[in-house]
C-alpha cells in the first residue's frame, strides 16, 4: 500500500510541478511583456519629457523667466534681465493656492507694494501672462528707481 | 527592480509629464 | 635802403607811406657799417638820426632865453638812452624785421602779381586760338551733315559716324589727347558678340530667378499652412489655466 501511495505521491508531485512550471512559465512571459511595457513607457516618457524640457527651455531663455515647482505646492517664477547692468540678478516671487483655492503670492523678493493689486486683478481676470507683464515693469522700475 | 521601474514610469505619467505639460502650457499662455 | 633813397631823392615813384629822406641825413645811413644785420642797421639808423637832430637843434637854442645847456644835454642824453632801449625792443620783439620781411613780402608779391599777369595773357591767348580751333571743327562738322539730318535750332550736332582727317583738330591742344585715345567705336562694334552672348545669359538667369521666387512663395505659403495647423494643434490641447493646474498636482 505504502508504495501505490508514494507512486501515487510523485504522480502528483510530477504534475503539481508541471503545473508550477508552467506557472512559472507563465510568470517569466508576463514578467518580460511588462518588462517591455514598463521600458517602452519609459522611454516614450523621455522622450516627451525631454521635448517638453525643450520647450521649457526655449520659453525660459527667451522669456528670461524660470518657472520652478517648489516644496509646500508653491510656484516660484524668477525673472532675470531685469537690471541693465547685473542681467543675471534673480527677482522672484512665489504663488500657491489658498484654503479658498485662490491665487496667493508670497516671497516676493524685491518686495513690490503693487503685488497685492496685481493679486486681486489676476483672481478676478484669470490673465496670467497680464499678470506675469506686470509684475516684471514693477520690478523694472524698481531698478530704475 | 521591476515593480521599481513601474512606480517610476507611474510617476512619470501622473506627475512629472502632467507638470511638464502645464509649465510648457504655461510658458505658452504667457 | 638803396631803392629808397634813389626813389626819394630823385622825387620820382615816391613810397606814400614815407617822407623823402633829408639829404643830409645819407651820411649817417653811410656811416652805419653794412656789416650788420638790417633790422640792426635800422636801429641803429633811428638812433643816429635823433642824435643827429639834436645836434642840428642845439646851436638855434642856444640864444634863446633861459636856455640852459646842461639841462638840454641831460634831457638829450636820457632820451636817447630811452629811444635806444625802445630800438633794442623793437628788435628784439621783431618788429624791425618785419619791415624788411614785408617789403620783401610786397616785393614778391608785386613780382608775383606780375608774373601771374604775364601767365593769364599767356592762357588767355592760348584760349583763344584753342576757340578758334574748336569753332572750325564745329563748322567743318556743320558741312559735313546733309542739311536735312541738321537738328533745327540747335547748334549741337548729333555725333554720327564721320571720319575727320586729324588735319583739322590738329591745331587744338586736345590732339595729344585725341591721339593717343583708342577708336572707342571700333571697340563698341567688336563687343557686339559679347554683348550678344551676354543678353542670352541675363534672360536665362532672369528666367531661373523667376522660377526661384515661385518656388520660394510656393514653399512660404506651404510653411505658412504647417504653422496654422500646428498652432491649431498645440491650442486645442491648452488648458484654460494651465497655473492652476500645476499648483494642485502634488
Amino acid at each position: 500500500d505504502n508504495l501505490l501511495k508514494m507512486l501515487d505521491e510523485v504522480k502528483n508531485k510530477k504534475q503539481e510541478l508541471e503545473g508550477l512550471i508552467a506557472n512559472i512559465q507563465d510568470l517569466k512571459e508576463e514578467y518580460c511583456r511588462k518588462k517591455e511595457t514598463i521600458s517602452t513607457a519609459n522611454k516614450a516618457n523621455g522622450e516627451r519629457l525631454k521635448r517638453l524640457q525643450t520647450s521649457a527651455d526655449t520659453y525660459r531663455d527667451h522669456l528670461e523667466l524660470e518657472i520652478r515647482k517648489i516644496h509646500g505646492d508653491k510656484l516660484q517664477f524668477i525673472f532675470t534681465g531685469i537690471d541693465p547692468k547685473k542681467p543675471e540678478r534673480p527677482y522672484m516671487f512665489s504663488l500657491r493656492l489658498n484654503e479658498a483655492r485662490d491665487y496667493e503670492v508670497s516671497d516676493c523678493s524685491p518686495p513690490l507694494e503693487c503685488l497685492a493689486e496685481f493679486q486681486e486683478k489676476v483672481r478676478k481676470t484669470n490673465n496670467f501672462s497680464a499678470f506675469l507683464a506686470n509684475v516684471r515693469k514693477a520690478f523694472i522700475a524698481t531698478v530704475h528707481n | 527592480d521591476l515593480q521599481q521601474q513601474e512606480r517610476k514610469v507611474d510617476e512619470d505619467t501622473t506627475v512629472t509629464i502632467p507638470s511638464a505639460v502645464y509649465v510648457a502650457q504655461l510658458y505658452r499662455c504667457i | 635802403r638803396q631803392s629808397w633813397r634813389r626813389a626819394s631823392v630823385k622825387e620820382i615813384n615816391r613810397r606814400m607811406s614815407l617822407a623823402p629822406f633829408h639829404p643830409g641825413i645819407t651820411e649817417l645811413s653811410r656811416s652805419i657799417s653794412l656789416k650788420l644785420a638790417e633790422s640792426k642797421r635800422l636801429g641803429a639808423l633811428l638812433l643816429s638820426s635823433f642824435q643827429f637832430s639834436v645836434e642840428k637843434l642845439e646851436p638855434f637854442l642856444k640864444n634863446t632865453k633861459e636856455f640852459s645847456l646842461e639841462c638840454f644835454r641831460e634831457k638829450a642824453s636820457s632820451l636817447s638812452e630811452e629811444l635806444k632801449r625802445f630800438t633794442d625792443r623793437l628788435e628784439s620783439d621783431g618788429t624791425l624785421q618785419k619791415c624788411f620781411v614785408e617789403d620783401s613780402e610786397e616785393k614778391t608779391s608785386e613780382f608775383s602779381l606780375e608774373t601771374s599777369v604775364a601767365e593769364v595773357k599767356e592762357y588767355m591767348a592760348k584760349f583763344s586760338v584753342e576757340r578758334q580751333t574748336w569753332d572750325q571743327l564745329l563748322q567743318q562738322y556743320q558741312k559735313e551733315i546733309p542739311p536735312d539730318e541738321m537738328p533745327r535750332g540747335s547748334s549741337e550736332t548729333k555725333i554720327t559716324e564721320i571720319k575727320v582727317d586729324p588735319a583739322t583738330y590738329l591745331g587744338s591742344s586736345q590732339k595729344e589727347v585725341l591721339n593717343t585715345k583708342p577708336d572707342y567705336q571700333e571697340i563698341l562694334r567688336n563687343q557686339n558678340q559679347v554683348f550678344a552672348c551676354m543678353e542670352l545669359v541675363m534672360d536665362e538667369l532672369q528666367g531661373s530667378v523667376k522660377q526661384l521666387q515661385a518656388f520660394m512663395d510656393e514653399s512660404t505659403q506651404y510653411l505658412q499652412k504647417v504653422s496654422v495647423q500646428l498652432k491649431k494643434r498645440s491650442m486645442e490641447q491648452l488648458d484654460s489655466s494651465p497655473a492652476r493646474k500645476l499648483l494642485k498636482l502634488h
